[in-house]
Protein backbone atom coordinates (compact mmCIF):
# COMPACT_ATOMS: atom_id res chain seq x y z
CA UNK A 1 0.00 0.00 0.00
CA UNK A 2 1.13 3.83 -0.87
CA UNK A 3 -0.45 6.59 0.04
CA UNK A 4 1.19 9.92 0.06
CA UNK A 5 -0.37 13.33 0.87
CA UNK A 6 0.87 16.84 -0.35
CA UNK A 7 -0.54 20.28 0.33
CA UNK A 8 -0.95 21.74 -3.00
CA UNK A 9 -1.35 19.61 -5.73
CA UNK A 10 -0.44 22.30 -7.75
CA UNK A 11 3.05 21.68 -6.81
CA UNK A 12 3.36 18.01 -8.24
CA UNK A 13 1.38 19.38 -11.40
CA UNK A 14 3.88 21.94 -12.03
CA UNK A 15 6.66 19.74 -11.50
CA UNK A 16 5.02 17.20 -14.12
CA UNK A 17 4.66 20.12 -16.18
CA UNK A 18 8.32 21.02 -16.63
CA UNK A 19 9.82 17.34 -17.62
CA UNK A 20 6.76 15.96 -19.76
CA UNK A 21 8.04 17.26 -22.97
CA UNK A 22 11.68 15.71 -22.08
CA UNK A 23 10.45 12.52 -21.11
CA UNK A 24 7.31 11.06 -21.83
CA UNK A 25 6.94 7.98 -19.86
CA UNK A 26 8.57 7.21 -16.24
CA UNK A 27 8.82 4.95 -13.29
CA UNK A 28 8.45 6.72 -10.47
CA UNK A 29 9.61 4.41 -7.31
CA UNK A 30 8.56 4.52 -3.95
CA UNK A 31 9.90 3.50 -0.75
CA UNK A 32 10.03 4.54 2.83
CA UNK A 33 12.39 7.76 1.89
CA UNK A 34 10.15 9.10 -0.71
CA UNK A 35 9.40 9.41 -4.42
CA UNK A 36 12.13 9.06 -6.64
CA UNK A 37 11.94 9.03 -10.49
CA UNK A 38 15.18 9.05 -12.47
CA UNK A 39 14.68 9.12 -17.07
CA UNK A 40 16.30 9.91 -20.21
CA UNK A 41 15.20 11.71 -23.10
CA UNK A 42 14.34 9.82 -25.85
CA UNK A 43 17.99 10.19 -27.69
CA UNK A 44 19.94 9.79 -24.37
CA UNK A 45 21.47 13.36 -24.03
CA UNK A 46 19.63 14.47 -21.41
CA UNK A 47 18.36 13.04 -17.51
CA UNK A 48 15.84 13.97 -15.45
CA UNK A 49 16.02 13.11 -11.68
CA UNK A 50 13.45 14.07 -9.14
CA UNK A 51 13.28 12.98 -4.96
CA UNK A 52 10.61 14.26 -3.29
CA UNK A 53 11.57 13.40 0.32
CA UNK A 54 8.60 11.52 2.57
CA UNK A 55 8.83 14.00 5.42
CA UNK A 56 8.23 16.56 2.69
CA UNK A 57 4.61 15.14 2.50
CA UNK A 58 2.07 15.93 4.85
CA UNK A 59 1.44 12.32 4.75
CA UNK A 60 3.41 9.55 3.90
CA UNK A 61 2.90 5.63 3.82
CA UNK A 62 4.89 2.94 1.32
CA UNK A 63 4.79 -0.15 2.82
CA UNK A 64 7.30 -1.56 0.54
CA UNK A 65 9.59 -0.58 -2.66
CA UNK A 66 6.83 0.08 -5.29
CA UNK A 67 7.01 1.56 -8.95
CA UNK A 68 4.88 2.88 -10.37
CA UNK A 69 5.40 3.55 -14.36
CA UNK A 70 3.34 6.23 -15.43
CA UNK A 71 2.82 8.23 -19.07
CA UNK A 72 3.63 11.77 -17.73
CA UNK A 73 1.00 13.52 -20.35
CA UNK A 74 -1.84 11.29 -18.87
CA UNK A 75 -0.62 12.27 -15.40
CA UNK A 76 -0.38 15.73 -16.25
CA UNK A 77 -4.07 15.76 -17.80
CA UNK A 78 -5.54 14.65 -14.63
CA UNK A 79 -2.81 16.49 -12.04
CA UNK A 80 -4.86 20.06 -14.59
CA UNK A 81 -8.03 19.19 -13.27
CA UNK A 82 -7.10 19.84 -9.59
CA UNK A 83 -8.17 22.92 -8.35
CA UNK A 84 -5.41 26.01 -7.63
CA UNK A 85 -5.70 25.58 -3.37
CA UNK A 86 -6.55 21.54 -3.77
CA UNK A 87 -5.13 19.10 -1.61
CA UNK A 88 -3.39 16.19 -3.73
CA UNK A 89 -3.44 12.24 -2.21
CA UNK A 90 -2.10 9.82 -4.17
CA UNK A 91 -2.97 6.25 -3.45
CA UNK A 92 -1.93 2.88 -5.03
CA UNK A 93 -1.11 -0.75 -4.19
CA UNK A 94 0.26 -3.69 -5.36
CA UNK A 95 -3.17 -5.49 -6.45
CA UNK A 96 -4.00 -3.07 -8.91
CA UNK A 97 -2.37 -1.39 -11.90
CA UNK A 98 -4.07 2.02 -10.98
CA UNK A 99 -2.86 5.19 -8.91
CA UNK A 100 -5.65 7.30 -7.74
CA UNK A 101 -4.61 11.30 -6.99
CA UNK A 102 -7.80 12.45 -4.95
CA UNK A 103 -7.93 16.40 -5.03
CA UNK A 104 -9.81 18.09 -1.84
CA UNK A 105 -10.98 21.80 -1.77
CA UNK A 106 -9.83 23.65 1.06
CA UNK A 107 -13.25 23.95 2.47
CA UNK A 108 -13.38 19.88 1.76
CA UNK A 109 -17.24 20.52 0.13
CA UNK A 110 -15.44 19.28 -3.21
CA UNK A 111 -13.59 16.11 -3.55
CA UNK A 112 -12.54 14.39 -7.10
CA UNK A 113 -11.11 10.77 -7.86
CA UNK A 114 -9.25 10.01 -10.89
CA UNK A 115 -7.44 6.92 -11.33
CA UNK A 116 -4.66 6.64 -14.16
CA UNK A 117 -3.57 3.01 -15.67
CA UNK A 118 -0.23 2.37 -14.63
CA UNK A 119 2.34 0.84 -16.97
CA UNK A 120 5.50 -1.08 -17.03
CA UNK A 121 8.26 0.29 -18.52
CA UNK A 122 11.79 -0.81 -19.36
CA UNK A 123 14.19 1.91 -18.76
CA UNK A 124 17.90 1.96 -18.67
CA UNK A 125 18.89 3.60 -15.07
CA UNK A 126 22.04 5.39 -14.51
CA UNK A 127 24.51 5.40 -11.54
CA UNK A 128 25.03 9.69 -11.14
CA UNK A 129 28.19 9.77 -9.22
CA UNK A 130 28.70 12.45 -6.35
CA UNK A 131 31.60 14.19 -8.06
CA UNK A 132 33.08 17.28 -7.09
CA UNK A 133 32.42 20.15 -9.76
CA UNK A 134 34.65 22.45 -11.45
CA UNK A 135 32.26 25.34 -11.30
CA UNK A 136 28.99 25.70 -9.25
CA UNK A 137 27.19 28.83 -10.09
CA UNK A 138 23.70 29.84 -8.13
CA UNK A 139 21.60 32.53 -10.30
CA UNK A 140 17.99 33.75 -10.12
CA UNK A 141 15.99 30.67 -11.95
CA UNK A 142 14.31 33.68 -14.38
CA UNK A 143 17.78 35.36 -15.26
CA UNK A 144 18.97 31.58 -16.46
CA UNK A 145 15.93 31.29 -18.38
CA UNK A 146 16.27 35.23 -20.04
CA UNK A 147 19.79 33.79 -21.02
CA UNK A 148 18.91 30.24 -22.70
CA UNK A 149 15.89 31.76 -24.98
CA UNK A 150 17.86 34.66 -25.70
CA UNK A 151 20.54 33.29 -26.67
CA UNK A 152 18.66 30.08 -28.43
CA UNK A 153 17.32 32.64 -30.81
CA UNK A 154 20.66 33.73 -32.22
CA UNK A 155 22.33 29.62 -31.97
CA UNK A 156 21.58 25.95 -31.63
CA UNK A 157 24.31 25.67 -28.98
CA UNK A 158 25.97 27.87 -25.70
CA UNK A 159 29.40 28.22 -24.79
CA UNK A 160 29.89 28.67 -20.97
CA UNK A 161 33.17 29.57 -19.39
CA UNK A 162 32.90 30.16 -15.93
CA UNK A 163 36.13 32.14 -14.44
CA UNK A 164 36.64 33.17 -10.82
CA UNK A 165 35.28 36.87 -11.78
CA UNK A 166 32.16 36.06 -13.88
CA UNK A 167 30.01 33.41 -15.85
CA UNK A 168 29.71 33.82 -20.07
CA UNK A 169 27.07 32.01 -21.91
CA UNK A 170 27.90 32.71 -25.58
CA UNK A 171 26.25 32.09 -29.01
CA UNK A 172 26.52 32.39 -32.88
CA UNK A 173 24.67 32.07 -35.69
CA UNK A 174 23.79 32.83 -39.30
CA UNK A 175 22.77 36.19 -38.09
CA UNK A 176 25.35 37.00 -35.83
CA UNK A 177 26.93 36.66 -32.04
CA UNK A 178 25.89 37.16 -28.75
CA UNK A 179 27.73 36.82 -25.17
CA UNK A 180 26.03 37.31 -21.98
CA UNK A 181 28.35 37.71 -18.92
CA UNK A 182 26.87 37.34 -15.35
CA UNK A 183 29.70 39.09 -12.59
CA UNK A 184 29.12 37.78 -8.89
CA UNK A 185 26.28 39.55 -7.20
CA UNK A 186 26.45 38.89 -3.32
CA UNK A 187 24.78 42.07 -1.63
CA UNK A 188 21.19 41.63 -2.38
CA UNK A 189 18.06 42.68 -0.39
CA UNK A 190 16.89 38.91 -0.93
CA UNK A 191 19.01 35.83 -1.17
CA UNK A 192 17.73 34.12 -3.93
CA UNK A 193 18.24 37.13 -5.99
CA UNK A 194 22.33 36.31 -5.50
CA UNK A 195 24.64 35.25 -8.01
CA UNK A 196 26.72 33.03 -6.57
CA UNK A 197 30.23 31.74 -8.62
CA UNK A 198 32.18 29.03 -6.55
CA UNK A 199 35.26 28.63 -8.59
CA UNK A 200 38.06 25.66 -8.23
CA UNK A 201 39.36 25.34 -11.69
CA UNK A 202 37.95 27.43 -14.90
CA UNK A 203 35.38 25.41 -17.08
CA UNK A 204 34.38 26.10 -20.99
CA UNK A 205 32.18 23.86 -21.61
CA UNK A 206 29.08 23.93 -25.40
CA UNK A 207 25.41 22.42 -24.59
CA UNK A 208 22.83 22.35 -26.85
CA UNK A 209 20.40 25.50 -26.24
CA UNK A 210 16.95 23.03 -27.31
CA UNK A 211 17.67 21.22 -24.17
CA UNK A 212 18.61 24.28 -21.52
CA UNK A 213 15.61 25.93 -22.68
CA UNK A 214 12.99 22.85 -21.87
CA UNK A 215 15.32 22.49 -18.51
CA UNK A 216 13.98 25.92 -17.89
CA UNK A 217 10.59 25.05 -18.21
CA UNK A 218 11.10 24.58 -13.99
CA UNK A 219 11.34 27.95 -13.29
CA UNK A 220 8.91 28.48 -11.44
CA UNK A 221 9.36 25.80 -9.33
CA UNK A 222 12.31 27.37 -7.25
CA UNK A 223 13.27 31.60 -7.58
CA UNK A 224 17.35 30.22 -8.29
CA UNK A 225 18.88 27.48 -10.15
CA UNK A 226 22.44 25.94 -9.20
CA UNK A 227 24.79 24.59 -12.40
CA UNK A 228 27.01 22.52 -11.56
CA UNK A 229 29.71 22.49 -14.51
CA UNK A 230 32.81 19.88 -14.75
CA UNK A 231 35.05 19.66 -17.89
CA UNK A 232 34.11 17.08 -20.55
CA UNK A 233 31.49 15.94 -18.02
CA UNK A 234 27.14 16.66 -18.24
CA UNK A 235 26.03 19.83 -16.51
CA UNK A 236 23.72 19.85 -13.66
CA UNK A 237 21.20 22.20 -13.15
CA UNK A 238 19.20 21.77 -10.58
CA UNK A 239 15.62 23.69 -8.87
CA UNK A 240 15.65 23.21 -4.85
CA UNK A 241 11.71 22.43 -4.26
CA UNK A 242 11.28 24.20 -0.73
CA UNK A 243 10.89 21.64 1.85
CA UNK A 244 10.52 18.69 0.07
CA UNK A 245 13.27 17.92 -2.49
CA UNK A 246 14.91 18.90 -6.05
CA UNK A 247 14.62 18.23 -9.81
CA UNK A 248 17.94 17.85 -10.79
CA UNK A 249 18.51 17.87 -15.11
CA UNK A 250 21.81 16.72 -16.67
CA UNK A 251 22.78 17.03 -20.02
CA UNK A 252 25.72 15.47 -21.87
CA UNK A 253 28.22 18.12 -23.44
CA UNK A 254 29.05 18.61 -26.99
CA UNK A 255 32.40 17.62 -27.39
CA UNK A 256 35.42 18.45 -30.25
CA UNK A 257 36.62 15.23 -32.37
CA UNK B 1 31.95 21.20 -35.62
CA UNK B 2 31.29 19.82 -31.68
CA UNK B 3 29.69 15.90 -31.72
CA UNK B 4 26.93 15.46 -28.95
CA UNK B 5 27.54 13.31 -26.26
CA UNK B 6 25.33 10.55 -25.05
CA UNK B 7 24.64 10.06 -20.88
CA UNK B 8 25.83 6.15 -21.07
CA UNK B 9 29.23 7.80 -21.97
CA UNK B 10 29.43 9.92 -18.30
CA UNK B 11 27.54 7.30 -16.02
CA UNK B 12 27.17 3.61 -16.30
CA UNK B 13 24.10 1.76 -16.13
CA UNK B 14 23.04 0.23 -12.64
Amino acid sequence: MFEAQMAQAALLKQIIESIRELITEATFEVSGTGMMLQAMDSSHVSLVALNLRSDGFQLFRADRPFSMGMNLNHMAKMLKCAGKDDTLTMRADEANDLVTFLFESPGNERLAEFELKLMDITSENLGIPDAEYSATVSMPSAEFQRIVKDLGSIGDTVEITVTKDDVRFAASGDIGNATIKCRQLLDTEKPEDRTLIEMVEPVNLTFALRYLINFSKATSLAPSVTIKLSTEMPVVVEYKLSDIGYVRFYLAPKIED
Amino acid sequence: AARQSRMAAFFRAV
